[in-house]
């Protein structure tokens, strides 16, 4: 089977330090303070990270509306999502709304941000 | 997803992971790529979480979503995620949630609280084996002594298999992708074979962070759907984290 692959290739080596065409660049990093209340602690990275944030958001509901013209799916999801936001537990749930005020992305998109792994195992 | 743990010849163990996203996500003709995965990338961010200003683990993030995929507790452990599909999936913990079955925990939330608040391995793993879940998983966890690496696979109400580190029988590394290692992986998505053989290929006495990258390099433990590379070691914290791309020809997944 291993063989029949045609995308296989032979093992790599000397590919680190990363460079080339498989590398895209290095991240940044920030600092979280678990001193701050929930509610600011993410501040720091989403002024950095707000546009790119809502740009995967609006291209999962325009996907979302691909399958489902008109937008209702993607409308009800959302509502539905801030409803759920009020049963996570602390400290999460403050986090979350944090995220939301400081990158102007709705409540409902970084509710559904934040459980995509679950919904996504099927 | 691919993670590794794996053990040197002096007993030093590490930790890396490729994390895969966007399977089906839509599809950009132009690049030849998946569009979330792609989009993804300027999210990825290296956090150092501090109390009394003191690390008190790290992790790589997309911003905006709390839990957590990739981390170390410096000196303690180290900890990966990847996803385990599953019709009793998700959706059903989800659902149970919503109808007022909160017993279950949020998988991003559980390894979160790990990192957070467990000092050891043995209490990390613990928790991970133990810990209700609303969606299936697999954890892959470092320690920071000689043996200490194992694979737990989770349904969302029980523990089915933990998978040790085991030296004496010549099992020093562990290699998880998204299937059940007694089961065989999808024909189509072979990523376990290829990663194993190339561990093989570079034998224990070789073993770093730099041959690790090696493996996640190669396709198709690399592919498509990479968003980054993160490597670890668990003593002083030590993280790396790359964003990937996979020039053509390249697997889609």
């Amino acid at each position: 089977a291993l063989a029949g692959d045609p995308f296989r290739e032979d093992c790599r080596n000397k590919t680190y330090p990363p460079s080339g065409p498989t590398y895209k660049g290095t991240v940044p990093t920030y600092i979280i303070n678990l001193d701050l209340p929930p509610y600011k602690r993410w501040a720091n990275v989403m002024n950095d990270k707000k546009t790119e944030l809502k740009k995967v958001m609006q291209n999962i509901k325009n996907l979302v509306n691909k399958f489902f013209p008109g937008s209702k799916i993607a409308d009800l999801v959302e509502v539905k999502m801030v409803h759920l936001l009020s049963s996570l537990p602390h400290p999460f749930r403050e986090e979350i709304e944090g995220i939301a005020n400081t990158s102007g992305a709705s409540l409902g998109d970084v509710v559904l941000f934040n459980i995509f792994y679950e919904i996504f195992t099927v | 997803c691919t993670s590794i743990v794996a053990e040197d010849k002096t007993g030093k163990l590490y930790h890396a992971r490729n994390l895969d996203f966007g399977l089906f996500l839509g599809w950009d003709i132009k690049n030849s790529s998946w569009t979330i995965t792609q989009l993804l990338k300027p999210l990825v961010v290296a956090l150092a979480f501090q109390r009394n200003n003191k690390t008190i683990f790290k992790s790589t993030n997309f911003a905006g979503y709390i839990g957590m995929l990739s981390g170390v507790r410096p000196g303690a452990f180290t900890l990966t995620m990847n996803e385990r599909f599953s019709i009793d999936g998700g959706y059903l913990g989800i659902l149970e949630w919503i109808l007022g079955r909160r017993d279950g925990m949020w998988m991003g939330f559980l390894t979160r609280a790990v990192l957070e608040n467990s000092t050891s391995y043995e209490e990390a793993k613990e928790k991970l084996a133990k810990t209700r879940l609303l969606a299936p998983a697999y954890f892959i966890l470092g320690g920071n002594k000689p043996g200490q690496g194992c694979v737990i696979t989770r349904s969302r109400a029980a523990t089915l298999d933990i998978w040790d580190l085991d030296i004496k029988q010549g099992t020093w590394f562990l290699v998880e992708t998204n299937y059940d290692r007694w089961k065989p992986p999808l024909f189509l998505d072979n990523r376990r074979d290829p990663a194993k053989q190339c561990l093989n290929q570079i034998k224990q006495e070789n073993l770093s962070l730099a041959t690790i990258y090696d493996v996640l390099s190669t396709k198709p433990v690399l592919n498509k759907l990479t968003v980054y590379t993160t490597l670890m070691a668990v003593d002083g914290g030590h993280t790396e984290t790359y964003l990937r791309e996979c020039p053509e020809p390249c697997c889609p997944w």
